[in-house]
């Protein structure tokens, strides 16, 4: 039993506020708010606590616009991994491996980060931990090169997806951004017409900048999808629905731990609902 | 920026009739959307605006020929006084070794900052550092952080993963007397503010070898949740600093003044790139005019 919620500006105000606390932004939230009201009036919801409903479905909604489904159609198919410094790229790569292995695909891992302190040796882990192989080479080779042997290695060995780990990278950077539209190159032209799912990984703890990066990184790659890590802390995550809305970029999986079962497929009435908790 | 929207909001006045208190208070609703979009926390807003509007109300700014102008002061200079007014120091003990805890959220950078603070520690005052790899989780941190040491030439204590970090920085210290290092920094594994058995884990670290900083490294495009990260782990741990982390990239960094209101804690360092040589001490007046975009 809900106690009954007067709906009154004070309401939409207190909404409007959890909105912007949960990082999705002044516009968008305003955006939502308004799309909310006019539901309300339309409906004529007059319980504060149906009006919360009616929030999660608009949410729900605009994140439901976009195909949160994965595309692997061919053999091999590829997956390429990209995002800034530090969200969860490599942990990620991992998780999607197990996930694959466990539908019974053949994957293939490559350690394209060839910069990073011990980032080949991290991959490598998550490789052992989901029994896969994995393409590596020396420190500070051309990550390029290590793309190119990955997908010739996938199509002699018939793997089923190739997932490719890159080194994190600022959007700002344009030397950095430059080399990732080079390795997305490699792997059209090595592997063409094979489906290609380039996922961006974004932390939830990340504010308005995340649209950003989105931004940046979608002009070096064409970004099929995103990857959202650490909605097992306290941060909502908001960030992705201006980017829906903005960029038409839908989130496909959604990380919550450390571990290689971590990962969940994107249900944006789920994430609509944990905004809210 | 904060100015040309201030600029707008005066611009019916064009320097006949002087502000009205409403006047003030669109004033003060570009400043609260600037604020926002630079991802300071809602609630830091709040009082901030709440404070700057009283200090706007006063008589200079409701006569002034350029109100814009002396709002953009006002907020850059209570921006900055909110930052820490000077760059502050690292707090070395009295009786060496010194002990520098580093911890934080998952992927904020610690671990590339623990190298990057020894290396300046080394240059600058031509100390003799000892990492130490408490991160006993992460695949390869032991090794990330030993890789780290070589390029820089300092020594790396580590005992794998199978002792807990506790005995480890315990053992640490011990190595560190013996040997002549000072600092002793301890690289921990990232963790959440809400993870009871992480968080309890970093308390015993800190009673068994009572560092003399406790840094927070937080990543500077944290948005709302910044606040309820820095005010966990000051609560558990009374941290005693703050690094900042990514702040070569485009990000406002609205995250640095949430965090530093609600631990009142200083942040001694700002990472300002990948490489070892990228730390440099952090400037409140730089920040504040970053956050104002
Ligand atoms: N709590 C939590 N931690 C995560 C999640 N995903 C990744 N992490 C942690 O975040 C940290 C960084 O993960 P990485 O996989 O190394 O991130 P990365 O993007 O590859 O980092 P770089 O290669 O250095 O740019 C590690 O400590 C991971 O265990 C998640 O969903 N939840
Ligand atoms: N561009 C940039 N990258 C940074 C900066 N500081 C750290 N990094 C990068 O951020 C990523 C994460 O750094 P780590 O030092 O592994 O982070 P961590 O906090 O130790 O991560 P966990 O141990 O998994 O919690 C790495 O790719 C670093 O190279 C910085 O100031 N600028
Ligand atoms: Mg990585
Ligand atoms: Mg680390």
């Amino acid at each position: 039993f809900k106690a009954f919620v007067k709906v009154d500006d004070e309401l939409f105000d207190e909404l409007e506020e959890a909105l912007i606390m949960a990082d999705i932004g002044v516009e968008t939230s305003s955006y939502i708010i308004k799309e909310l009201r006019d539901r309300v009036k339309t409906k004529r919801i007059t319980d504060g606590n149906l009006v919360k409903d009616e929030l999660k479905d608009v949410i729900s909604d605009i994140l439901s616009q976009q195909d949160c489904q994965m595309h692997l159609d061919s053999n091999p198919s590829v997956i390429l991994v990209i995002g800034v410094n530090g969200v969860g790229k490599t942990t990620s790569i991992g998780k999607l491996a197990t996930y694959y292995k466990a539908q019974g695909k053949k994957v293939l891992l490559a350690a394209a980060d060839t910069f990073r302190a011990a980032a080949i040796d991290q991959l490598d882990i998550w490789a052992s931990r989901s029994g896969c192989d994995i393409i590596k080479q020396k420190e500070n080779s051309d990550p390029a090169a290590v793309v190119f042997d990955a997908c010739n290695a996938a199509k002699a060995r018939g793997v089923d997806i190739l997932i490719c780990d890159t080194a994190g990278r600022l959007h700002n950077k344009k030397n950095l951004m430059a080399e990732l539209a080079k390795i997305s190159r490699v792997i059209e032209r090595e592997l063409p017409g094979a489906s290609k799912e380039t996922l961006l990984v974004l932390d939830a703890t990340t504010g308005q900048n995340a649209v950003s990066q989105a931004k940046l990184f979608s002009e070096a790659a064409n970004i099929s999808g995103i990857i959202l890590t650490k909605l097992d802390g306290t941060a909502k995550g908001g960030i992705v629905i201006a980017i829906s809305r903005e960029l038409q970029i839908p989130v496909k999986f959604i990380g919550v731990g450390e571990g290689t079962d971590d990962l969940q497929v994107f249900n944006p009435l789920d994430f609509a609902i944990a905004l809210f908790e | 920026s904060l100015g040309d929207k201030l600029q707008g909001v005066f611009k019916r006045l064009r320097g006949k009739g002087k502000l009205n208190e409403k006047d003030i208070k669109d004033a003060m609703r570009e400043v609260k959307l600037a604020l926002l979009e630079a991802d300071v926390n809602f609630k830091v807003v709040k009082d901030f605006v709440k404070n700057v509007s009283e200090k706007s109300l006063g008589h200079e700014i409701m006569e002034s020929l350029t109100p814009a102008q002396q709002i953009v002061k006002i907020v850059n200079d209570e921006l900055t006084a909110l930052m820490g007014g000077e760059n502050a120091r690292l707090e070395f003990s009295k009786k060496p070794p010194s002990v520098f805890m580093l911890c934080g959220l998952q992927g904020a950078g610690k671990t590339t900052a623990c190298g990057k603070l020894a290396l300046n520690l080394v240059k600058q005052m031509g100390k003799r550092p000892l990492l130490v790899a408490c991160d006993i989780y992460r695949p390869a941190a032991i090794k990330q952080l030993q890789v780290l040491g070589e390029q820089i030439n300092v020594p790396v204590f580590a005992l794998g993963s199978d002792i807990s970090p506790v005995e480890i920085a315990r053992q640490a210290v011990e190595h560190a007397k013996k040997h002549g290092n000072d600092p002793v920094i301890l690289d921990t594994a990232g963790r959440l503010h809400i993870d009871e058995r992480l968080m309890d884990e970093l308390k015993q670290i800190k009673e068994a070898v009572e560092p003399d900083e406790i840094l927070l490294v937080v990543d500077a495009m944290t948005g709302q949740d910044a606040v309820n990260v820095a005010e966990h782990f000051n609560t558990d741990l009374e941290v005693s600093g703050v690094i900042l982390s990514k702040l070569d990239g485009d990000t406002r960094g609205g995250a640095a003044l949430s965090v530093r209101q609600v631990t009142g804690k200083p942040i001694k360092y700002a990472s300002m790139g990948e490489k070892l040589a990228d730390l440099q001490p952090f400037y409140p007046d730089r920040m504040a005019s970053r956050i104002l975009g």
